[in-house]
């Protein structure tokens, strides 16, 4: 475990609790993208096949719990809880996320680290991950004003992977063998989609504005 | 080994 990589760990167990706060507490997921949701929770479902096969540490353990639960849960809420659902924007979030999960399946059958049902699940939850935020920005860039729980949301969900970048580059200076193309390219183009939110969420930050994403 | 590498990343 090195700083970075618990950084990014620190970074999106925030994301998570930012918005479950925000659904539990004003019972509102008024912005946030549904199928970024059940896009997360599938992500989760294919990555931690082996929570309770290989035994990494107390700590790996305790967050794919959490990651799994929360994921689910606000799936959950937002499908289901009376109040939450009202909140939810079905006509604009429309991304038909069918259409991301197809091709990184397929890619994960050509390129994964070994053809194996496990391996090809991973390599498929890795491709997920990077295009799981397209709903969210799309929705984003729908809806005019965006409420500030929901940009810390988007903001701390795509600073995480950027850690896990510097992670990556320290691992790979500090451990003999670690390569990992298929970790490092899917973080790497996960983390450059949040290129242009980064862009227009710190100005916003600095000229003291409200966030507005150019239509 | 080839068992494939272990995935201690989250």
């Amino acid at each position: 475990m090195n700083i970075f990589r618990l950084a990014g760990d620190m970074t999106h167990l925030m994301s998570v609790l930012v918005l479950l706060l925000k659904i539990h507490t004003i019972k509102s997921c008024a912005g946030i993208s549904l199928k970024t949701q059940e896009l997360y929770a599938l992500v989760f479902a294919t990555r931690y096949l082996d929570i309770f096969t290989d035994f990494i540490s107390v700590y790996n353990t305790i967050m794919k719990l959490i990651f799994l639960g929360s994921s689910f849960s606000i799936v959950w809420y937002m499908r289901r809880h009376k109040l939450v659902r009202r909140s939810y924007d079905k006509e604009q979030d429309t991304f038909r996320h069918f259409f991301l999960v197809l091709p990184c399946l397929l890619l994960a059958l050509v390129m994964n680290e070994k053809f194996t049902f496990k391996e090809v699940m991973w390599a498929f939850s890795l491709y997920l991950e990077a295009v799981a935020i397209l709903p969210q920005l799309v929705l984003l860039q729908r809806t005019k004003n965006i409420d500030n729980l929901t940009g810390q949301y988007v903001f701390l969900l795509g600073a995480y992977r950027a850690f896990y970048i510097f992670n990556w580059i320290y691992r790979y200076f500090t451990e003999p063998h670690y390569v990992h193309w298929i970790t490092w390219i899917s973080g790497l183009v996960q983390t450059l989609l949040y290129a242009d939110f980064f862009y227009y969420y710190f100005n916003s930050w600095k000229n003291n504005v409200k966030l507005h994403l150019p239509a | 080994a080839d068992e494939s590498f272990v995935k201690d990343e989250l």
